[in-house]
């Protein structure tokens, strides 16, 4: 099993293959141009790559095309998968209409909130369903993930809707910690790594 | 000056050390345990430590609450530091009612669109203005962080806009590259790394 930190480094390799502007389009990349790039150690580079049986050409570097294929394959992303979205609110809306995600095998297949003037609502072309809905929706449909964009206060309980509905993996952006059993994954999503670029970037301004 | 990769890793040793909820409260902690819990080199955790001026007590490890103001007046936390959003819609409005970002210093003191059915409403607590009020309102409260969440296509044109008003650094949630002179920051924010972790567990699950 990969760990976690070889799963974002192999998901910031395949991001900047895939979403660079380059000026003409890479055939082939060795892990010194990657590793400036992403200012990662191009050992580091070769190891992941490596361990996910990716072999580079010598001087000439590895495939583009053959590395975001076998990345995809490695993380999953070309198996397409489901996910159900829990919180109608601005920050649920916002990413139920993320069309990004499909690159990465996500689709949101369902809205529920338990906002009577917001259920039968739309949000981005689904109608919001109610939570009553939530556990027979992801029992019939087998459905494995559940993205939590609900208040903090009310978070634990909704895990723990879930965790019995049967979901397996819960992508949590509520500011809070959520307990699971061990066989479920939690991943915690805060939009505020870029704040210790952009922060330090204007103390530097202010104070060079 | 710091590199990027230094500050997302202070920025987590930070995250961790105010956001875990420890049995008891930590007062020391030593470069081994946040290895162990961030899934990091030890020594990575000493170097980064030693590079904002932080010294260790040897077996006893650091001082928490020393190493959490350091990594805040390092980082720039601890000066507060205002930005405008651009773009009232479904994200911009969950980013700016985000209570989260104070920690980090950040205030979102004003909301921008160009919607005739938006402009004058009220989002997270703020009127949104018209995009002719921008370039004033930059000027008057010498902002120097916009936040960037239109729509990919206009993205680039208000981007010039925000330069020509002043702006320092864009955080930018657009899904497009955008271009800049070279003394202003650009932190493209995705919020899909976590995919790489979902996705690969549940391929993991499914064919273990
Ligand atoms: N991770 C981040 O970086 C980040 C950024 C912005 C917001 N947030 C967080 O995301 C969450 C949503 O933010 P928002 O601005 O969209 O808030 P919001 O108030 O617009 O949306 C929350 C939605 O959850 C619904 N809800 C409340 N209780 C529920 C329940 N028991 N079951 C189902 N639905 C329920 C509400 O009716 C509402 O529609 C908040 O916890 C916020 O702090 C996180
Ligand atoms: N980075 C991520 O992970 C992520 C996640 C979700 C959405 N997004 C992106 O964020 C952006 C906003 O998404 P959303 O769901 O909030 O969309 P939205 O349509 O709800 O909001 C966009 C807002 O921008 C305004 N706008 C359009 N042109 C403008 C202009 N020239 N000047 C000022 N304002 C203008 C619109 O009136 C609208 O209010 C999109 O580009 C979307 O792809 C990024």
């Amino acid at each position: 099993r990969l760990r976690r930190v070889v799963l974002e480094r192999l998901m910031r390799y395949y991001r900047w293959l895939t979403e660079s502007s380059f000026k003409k389009p890479l055939k082939n990349v060795t892990s010194a141009q990657i590793a400036e790039a992403l200012d990662v150690d191009p050992t580091q580079v070769r190891k992941d790559f490596g361990a996910i049986g990716l072999l580079g050409m010598g001087r000439v570097g590895f495939e583009v095309c053959e590395v975001c294929r076998g990345i995809r394959h490695v993380l999953g992303f070309d198996q397409p998968y489901e996910g159900v979205m829990i919180g109608a609110g601005r920050l649920g809306s916002a990413l139920a209409a993320y069309k990004n995600f499909a690159r990465y095998g996500l689709e949101i297949v369902a809205v529920f909130d338990n906002d009577k003037r917001k259920i039968g609502g739309k949000v981005a072309g689904r109608t919001v369903q109610s939570m009553r809905a939530l556990k027979p929706f992801i029992r019939r449909h087998e459905i494995r993930l559940a993205i939590l964009t609900t208040p903090a206060e009310v978070s634990q309980k909704v895990v723990d809707r879930l965790v019995s509905a049967g979901v397996k993996a819960i992508w949590n952006f509520a500011p809070v910690q959520v307990t699971v059993p061990p066989d479920v994954l939690v991943r915690n999503e805060h939009i505020s790594l870029g704040l210790s670029e952009i922060a330090y970037h204007l103390t530097q301004l202010a104070d060079p």
